[in-house]
């Protein structure tokens, strides 16, 4: 399946990412 | 700088959802009024009234004034990473705006864009901003990924 990546689809690998940018600290550096 | 022109597409459509004017092309972008708009919705508080009152509307053709508000665009951005967000642009991040007002180079307006697009994931408004890249198309959503993953590793080199 080309929309999977590491056992993760495409949509879950974007949704942890944008996820995890939410749970970070505002201005927080890195 | 094929990457960076793919860039600037898919940016394009991320910055249409701020509705601001003159945000239907690429070459509108050159003028810098649009993305002055956005970034006042980004972060009203440091991209004032006043500031975006420095930004010329009415450019037509002209380069000289085109790269006149793209400087003041990319310093008052500069300035934004630094005193507001706390994060330090890596050199190669910083786009040659000289081009994009002269030639409309797209490699160097996608580097611009992914600048905003900074601005907005780290501001204290990020939840509203990531919020709405998620309802962007998948393949969209891809290249903002990649955009921000580059700001964020590069930023303290």
């Amino acid at each position: 399946d080309p929309n999977m990546k590491g056992g993760q689809t495409s949509e879950g690998v974007l949704a942890n990412f944008f996820n995890s940018l939410l749970t970070k600290k505002a201005g927080s550096p890195g | 700088s094929e990457d960076k022109a793919e860039l600037c597409d898919s940016l394009l459509s991320w910055l249409r959802t701020f509705k601001v004017p003159s945000c239907t092309s690429k070459h509108d972008l050159a003028s810098g009024v649009a993305i002055a708009h956005v970034l006042h919705k980004i972060d009203p508080s440091w991209f004032n009234e006043a500031w975006v009152g420095r930004i010329k509307e009415e450019t037509g053709d002209n380069w000289r004034i085109k790269v006149s508000n793209l400087k003041k665009i990319l310093q008052s951005m500069l300035e934004y990473y630094h005193d507001v967000l706390g994060q330090q642009v890596a050199d190669v991040h910083v786009p040659d705006v000289s081009l994009i007002g002269e030639m409309g180079d797209v490699a160097e307006l996608g580097r611009l864009v992914q600048l905003v697009l900074g601005c907005a994931v780290s501001c204290e408004k990020k939840q509203e901003h990531i919020q709405q890249i998620m309802t962007l198309e998948e393949s969209v959503q891809h290249v903002v990924m990649t955009a921000i993953q580059e700001l964020l590793t590069k930023e303290h080199v």
